[in-house]
């Protein structure tokens, strides 16, 4: 059956909905039917993978704790690539947050319970993009998750402050509400070789990590990622022979690699 | 008096931090005594302007709904940087935003109650940094403030999308709640004049606000941000001529020609 991995760090910008597209994508073109669920109340994940038409059921209608009839087929749109389909977010979701608190801890299972069976029946893989907290919507996506992968800017200190405290939080569910629940490993992202800071740290997170917890991919600094987000694009789509596009696919074949068998 | 100005963006990783923290060094090394609060739970702007000292009162109590014996003057502190004081965040302030949710809309005054008339009668300016979403904190951040400055990253759409929804926003809570807060400008970070995504972001933005509406400065992109994080220091302090440093030291001076008289 099927896996499902969300992307996490509390710290913004460091390449969450970057990884979910293109891994989603890779893996795709890998030959598995891949889920994508856009938990991010910024859409940008959406903004990527929508194709033309508008979802009429999307995750706001699953999260609401007061809608009961939703099939969750209905909420799972094709997008313009083969085997990648997506569960589309919009800004109203952030509204429901204040709801699922006050219904706390119950509300926490509301997204496993509605889409967890059909997601590791249906596809191989379910990647989960997740906003810049660790808060309520986070806290559903990893009750959900059987893995997780921590995006980590190689030219940022901050990020690595992120990735400390998300791996921490990801042993804390595990032991508390999920015990299924693995950290993968983290990804090294926007990797810049002629930048100092970047080998500073990539060794800071070498000194503080065991290897094996460490994805041997790393993705580059490119400006293709940038283009391809301006025409609402993966960059495997905008130009698959970027560096960029080539280190997500080493990616998907790393992680199947990893968990073949399991 | 004083003015509080906000800074703000839902997009993650846009420069807020180094916004807030280079913009409030600028403006004291121009003669102004300045007050940092660090309204992100991710303590970003805590780490670069910290003294040595523990600080024994931080945000977490300010906010903390049943606390009514703090008084302001215990929780500022100092920092490396003359006239330049903070009010240190912790990562437990995150647990508290529950409570706040709880008790809205009367929660959503409780950091202007408490630091507003203190910060405008002690400091010439006082920055607020916030994180990466328009929750609860960011709420009250708005409801304390006087402008708001958005940061965005030339070379996102992203950030873009997150630009648009902040500045409406703003809007709301001015109509609603704080008819004294208003949009300062937008602020064009990391601009690396070699990318062809950067002059298509930043034309997209001059098409869509009106120039009075947008910052003269620019600021570049520079990697001794990145070394400076490393080193727990200002791009100011780090390397006062990079020209990231320049940038902050030429928006400071936009800023107060801007407000003069006001
Ligand atoms: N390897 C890379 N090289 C260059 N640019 C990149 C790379 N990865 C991501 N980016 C760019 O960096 C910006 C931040 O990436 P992204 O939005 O994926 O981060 P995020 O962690 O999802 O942000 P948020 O915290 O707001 O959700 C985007 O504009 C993206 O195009
Ligand atoms: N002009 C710049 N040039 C190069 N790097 C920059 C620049 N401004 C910021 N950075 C780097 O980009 C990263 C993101 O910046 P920063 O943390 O200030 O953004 P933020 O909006 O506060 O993020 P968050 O949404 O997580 O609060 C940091 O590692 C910072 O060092
Ligand atoms: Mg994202
Ligand atoms: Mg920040």
């Amino acid at each position: 059956s099927g896996h499902i991995i969300s992307i996490v760090n509390h710290k913004g910008g460091v390449g969450k909905t970057t990884t979910a597209c293109n891994l989603a994508h890779a893996l795709a073109r890998e030959g598995k039917r891949v889920l994508v669920v856009d938990m991010d109340p910024q859409c940008n994940a959406t903004s990527i993978l929508r194709g033309d038409i508008e979802a009429r059921c999307t995750l706001y209608e699953i999260l609401d704790p007061e809608e009961n009839e939703i099939s969750i087929e209905n909420c799972i749109y094709g997008t313009a690539y083969n085997d990648l389909y997506l569960i589309h977010n919009i800004p109203e979701t952030a509204t429901i947050e204040p709801r699922l608190i006050r219904l706390m801890p119950n509300s926490l299972t509301l997204l496993k319970a509605k889409i967890r069976n059909y997601a590791v029946n249906n596809f191989d893989f379910t990647i989960i993009d997740n906003p810049p907290n660790l808060g309520t919507f986070v806290i559903c996506s990893l009750y959900c998750s059987d893995f997780v992968i921590v995006p980590n800017e190689a030219g940022s200190r901050y990020s690595v402050d992120g990735l400390i405290k998300a791996v921490n939080f990801v042993d804390d569910v595990q032991k508390d509400n999920n015990p299924n629940l693995r950290f993968l490993k983290l990804l090294i992202t926007k990797v810049d070789r002629r930048m100092s800071v970047c080998k500073a740290i990539i060794s800071q997170i070498r000194r503080y990590f065991p290897i094996e917890k460490v994805f041997d991919t790393m993705i580059p600094s490119n400006t293709e990622f940038q283009k391809a987000e301006l025409s609402f694009k993966t960059v495997i789509a905008y130009k698959s022979n970027a560096s960029g596009s080539i280190a997500y696919q080493k990616l998907a074949r790393e992680i199947l690699a990893l968990l073949k068998g399991q």
